[in-house]
């Protein structure tokens, strides 16, 4: 069986403080 | 609508396909609902495969990474911890919920590295779990933010429960009076305390232990790991001893020989408890050793030199605060028992003075120990899963 290759791509995660801001900052925005 | 052509489970890939603008509607039914009703339709308990949320949330990560579509497996990512964080804003008191997420969660952190394709975590894998493997995208920091998000869904389970515990705790443990007879004398000019928030028997040992037994079965219904269940009970078991033994440092009436004696069934009971859970290799036991050494102060003898020595070799889970204090407190309720004399008290100090330990009397009951999610890989195979009507997910499907 042909061996099995580590997916490539990383993807870049927002940390759990970077998330609450985002949605803050999205809350806000909304009316 | 797509016919519905019945398929073997030998054919599906254990991948779980839906559009984008299905995310929300997916992230709503399979996260943001009240599971106590979806899981439990009329009362009766519905063989769920525990986990099932995670599971299925992983077989829809693991199409969008076939697909090789990064936004896609960004956006499923964010809901769903938007979502988690969502429903433990709304329903963060309730134990039931938050043990279901943590357990979830952590399901699903075990699977994004079961199926990372990292040699160390596929050691435990079938060959076709092998193929299930991730196939385009590493996603190792989302598996941080997920512990990170377990550790904050941990904390608040503790939380819950020790607002859960906390009023039973003294009542229970220091002033119920189980063993009928062993202290029918109060101590003389002692007044019964009134501020405890349960008056005298309002909860027993069974009170307690039957609380337990709802943690318990609870945790264990949602498929949480059981090293996590450990982790649980040594952290409910800390609180017990912490508040009780904090509690018996600040009332007189509670320094008696026959407390130190109901203070010594009690805990037998809670021992008792964790042997009939196979829990004994949990740490919870150790946790409550404070507490035993000061239940035993309380009863041995307290006069002679030789008694001194015993008491400093035997107390060595408490402060030389704790001990100073206890025995400063002792109370006699009978003829047969006698204060503890001030040159004793002056001997224990003397011999403990060496000691580095806390000058701190009060145990810090807010303690939370520090928690690890050993990786838990499931013999489960994903192309076996099936989605229940009742979770009203119609609208993915099985690839």
């Amino acid at each position: 069986p042909a061996q099995r290759q580590r997916p490539r791509v990383l993807l870049k995660a927002p940390t759990l403080a970077e998330l609450e801001e985002m949605n803050l900052s999205e809350a806000r925005r909304e009316p | 609508r797509p016919v519905n052509i019945p398929r073997k489970e030998k054919d599906f890939q254990g991948m779980l396909e839906y559009k984008k603008e299905e995310e929300p509607k997916l992230v709503k039914n399979l996260i943001l609902v009240e599971y106590v009703f979806k899981l439990k339709p009329r009362g009766v308990a519905v063989n769920l495969i525990p986990g099932l949320p995670a599971y299925i949330l992983f077989m829809c990560v693991r199409h969008a990474d076939y697909l090789n579509d990064d936004q896609k497996v960004r956006s499923l990512l964010t809901s769903t911890i938007n979502g988690i964080k969502k429903v433990l804003k709304k329903r963060g008191d309730d134990f039931e919920t938050v043990s279901f997420w943590l357990s979830n969660t952590c399901r699903f952190l075990h699977c994004l590295k079961q199926y990372s394709g990292e040699e160390g975590f596929m050691k435990h894998n079938t060959p076709r779990q092998n193929d299930h493997c991730l196939t385009n995208f590493d996603l190792a920091e989302y598996r941080q933010v997920l512990s990170d998000l377990s550790i904050q869904i941990y904390q608040q389970l503790v939380r819950v429960l020790e607002n859960i515990l906390q009023p039973m705790i003294v009542s229970v443990m220091l002033e119920h009076e189980t063993i009928q007879g062993v202290s029918g004398v109060k101590p003389p000019g002692l007044r019964k305390r009134t501020s405890s928030i349960a008056d005298e028997g309002t909860y027993t040992l069974d009170s307690i232990i039957r609380q337990l037994n709802t943690f318990h079965s609870v945790m264990c219904q949602h498929g949480m790991d059981p090293e996590l269940i450990k982790q649980v009970v040594k952290q409910m078991f800390y609180i017990i001893g912490a508040v009780t033994l904090n509690n018996l440092l600040l009332r007189k009436d509670m320094c008696s020989w026959s407390k130190g004696m109901q203070i010594r069934y009690n805990v037998s009971q809670l021992e008792e408890w964790l042997r009939d859970k196979n829990l004994m290799n949990s740490g919870a036991k150790e946790t409550l050793e404070p507490l035993i050494q000061a239940a035993q102060l309380l009863q041995v003898k307290k006069k002679t030199d030789e008694d001194a020595e015993a008491i400093c070799s035997m107390c060595n889970a408490l402060t030389t605060a704790q001990i100073v204090k206890v025995l400063n407190l002792y109370t006699p309720v009978n003829e047969f028992e006698e204060r503890v004399t001030v040159s004793f008290i002056r001997t224990i100090q003397m011999r403990l003075r060496d000691r580095k330990d806390s000058p701190q009397l009060l145990m810090d009951a807010k303690h939370i120990f520090p928690v690890t999610f050993p990786f838990n890989p499931s013999s489960l195979a994903l192309e076996t899963i099936q989605i229940p009507a009742s979770l009203g997910l119609g609208f993915i499907s099985r690839v």
